[in-house]
């Protein structure tokens, strides 16, 4: 099974568009999004529809969390001190924050972490 | 992530990334998947970004993310941003941040913002290279015009290096994915070469959208931590976005 070891490389593909076959899990929903609206309510449509998945991905990043700190404590930090960050986050972009949150009823500091997630794991 | 931009031989230029995210949170033994990067499989949207019922950009996303990783404003430029790793990482960024000093951008509101407000690939790649970040970056971004295409890669403060599309060096593509493109890659996290090889193998007088989603689509550089691959085509303004799986036998990573 060495040629299985990553990377495990195969010969170049053609014929793969249209897309289909065991690569190819769906196609992706299309929103729209309105930048006259007030940051806060732009999100709610694309937030509704997806709010079950939304909190089913937050509580895998919850869970990670609890097994790092049996304790619970890393994720009394983010919902705690977290949301004292998004007022200093630049705007539209803390309102849109704070829309998503109140949509979704995620936590905010949760809602914060996704969105910092970049920032965090570029080490 | 694997981010390309190419030009055909007529002189379109085509952009395609996958994006893989998930590495080391969460294995799920059973499956052999990322659990991380199953669960944001379910939340990529396709965003169009309107104002007074205009199309402003478009955007592939993450439910509940407000920053931008993909995007294209139609007929002028088309961005993507693949994680670069630093020891010099956000986390600093962020300290610094809470302590008080905010003259840096957060990397994804900065794509959102040259997406939203540049209105040229030259001032798009000007705010990229120029702004200081909370963290590292590479920024793929293609332009509307021959030659208009490059890898900036970005340290927090600094831009390293602007790798551009190049006629006289033959050069009709840039590739990134994670790795400063003067430096090997990390050998068991070799997608450039087999990328490389396979855009090579497709050659610049058949480089199309479609023939870019063969070459994303090859292991590695299609693996278990791939999420999407996008698809833009700047002169038409086409931007489309498939969810992706690997079954084995695939990498990791």
């Amino acid at each position: 099974s060495a040629h299985l070891a990553p990377p495990f490389t195969e010969e170049c593909r053609t014929g793969m568009y249209p897309p289909k076959g065991p690569t190819f899990k769906g196609a992706v929903t299309w929103y729209t999004v309105d930048l006259n609206l007030p940051p806060s309510k732009r999100w709610a449509a694309v937030i509704s529809d997806k709010k079950a998945e939304l909190v089913a991905m937050i509580q895998v990043i919850r869970d990670l969390a609890n097994a790092f700190v049996p304790s619970g404590k890393l994720i009394d930090i983010v919902d705690k001190d977290l949301p004292l960050l998004v007022d200093t986050l630049p705007y539209p972009f803390n309102e849109e924050i704070r829309g998503i949150a109140a949509v979704s009823g995620v936590p905010l500091g949760e809602v914060v972490l996704f969105n910092i997630f970049y920032e965090v794991f570029t080490v | 992530c694997t981010s390309v931009v190419a030009e055909d031989s007529k002189g379109s230029l085509f952009h395609a990334r996958n994006l893989d995210f998930g590495l080391f949170m969460g294995w799920d033994v059973k499956n052999k998947t990322w659990i991380v990067t199953e669960k944001l499989r379910p939340l990529v949207v396709n965003v169009d970004f309107r104002r007074n019922n205009q199309t402003v950009f478009k955007s592939t996303n993450f439910a509940g993310y407000v920053g931008m990783l993909t995007g294209i404003r139609p007929h002028v430029f088309t961005l993507t941003m693949n994680e670069r790793f630093s020891l010099d990482g956000g986390y600093i960024g962020i300290l610094e941040w809470i302590l008080g000093q905010r003259d840096g951008m957060w990397m994804s509101f900065l794509t959102r913002s040259v997406l939203e407000n540049a209105t040229s690939y030259e001032e798009a790649k000007k705010l990229l290279s120029q702004t200081k970040l909370l963290a590292p970056a590479y920024f793929i971004l293609g332009g509307n015009q021959t030659g208009q295409g490059c890898v900036i890669t970005r340290s927090r403060t600094l831009s390293l290096d602007i790798w551009e599309l190049d006629h006289s060096l033959g050069r009709w593509y840039v590739l990134e994915t994670n790795y400063d493109h003067w430096k090997e890659p990390l050998f068991v996290d070799d997608r450039r070469t087999p990328a490389m090889k396979c855009m090579n193998q497709t050659t610049q007088a058949n480089i199309s959208p479609k023939t870019l989603y063969d070459v994303l689509s090859t292991k590695p550089v299609l693996n278990k931590l791939t999420t999407y691959t996008t698809l833009m085509d700047v002169s038409t303004g086409l931007l489309e976005a498939y969810l992706r799986d690997c079954p084995d036998p695939c990498s990791p990573w």
